[in-house]
């Protein structure tokens, strides 16, 4: 699942 | 946020700078590939859907806003802009590029991170995005004098997501951050699908001629 330290990536 | 991801941010935004310099002195579009333009419309407007439900930074929103307005100005501009419109080659930019839409669709439905609207719709964004520059590189290849401002966009467009690979490999190393498997493969075909023209873009750089592509 999209853990949150990639979510912030354009 | 390390350096090599930064650096990818900028390029990238250096890229839609480019492309709205190149359409704005010279009011034409000669060169670009609408299809390609429209397809990047679709991937930020698909990819940035939590634009206005989760607010992650400053930074974060105002990039995601200027892509998505960007690229849709663009797409007005050569669609509809009386002198830009002119200038667009309808009939040299013929990939099917609704095929592309189609593939990455069904690619996201079968490879989802999870099965949910918004983590279909981002898997499509990566995998769509990987290819959006399809329609670009081949109307590059049929038009013969293609201006610097257009190589340099190009150029930029496709080195950001050669630096978002090596933010991946970084925090790899660095953090023990295995990444999402989606981003690195559609990140790396996406890079591997420039490698070519930047092949070209280097040769024309060293001998200072104009960038050709073979046909």
């Amino acid at each position: 699942a999209q853990d949150d330290s990639t979510k912030d990536e354009l | 946020m390390n350096i090599f991801r930064f650096a990818g941010d900028m390029t990238h935004l250096v890229s839609v700078l480019l492309l709205l310099l190149k359409i704005y002195a010279t009011k034409s579009c000669s060169g670009i590939s609408l299809k390609t333009q429209e397809l990047y419309a679709l991937v930020f407007l698909t990819r940035y859907l939590d634009l206005f439900t989760d607010f992650i930074s400053i930074y974060n929103t105002v990039m995601k806003v200027i892509f998505i307005t960007s690229s849709l100005a663009i797409v007005w501009c050569m669609r509809a802009h009386p002198t830009v419109r002119r200038s667009y080659d309808r009939d040299q930019d013929t990939f099917r590029h609704h095929f592309l839409v189609l593939l990455s669709f069904i690619m996201a439905l079968f490879f989802p991170d999870l099965f949910t609207t918004r983590e279909v719709l981002w898997a499509f964004s990566i995998y769509l995005e990987a290819v959006a520059i399809l329609p670009q590189l081949v109307l590059l290849q049929r038009c013969r004098n293609v201006d610097n401002l257009t190589t340099h966009y190009i150029f930029f467009l496709g080195s950001y997501r050669a630096l978002y690979v090596l933010n991946w490999i970084y925090r790899y190393f660095t953090e023990k951050h295995a990444g999402r498997w989606i981003s690195w493969i559609s990140g790396l075909v996406q890079t591997v699908l420039y490698l070519d023209f930047f092949y070209y873009y280097f040769i024309s750089w060293k001998s200072s001629e104009k960038l050709r592509l073979p046909a």
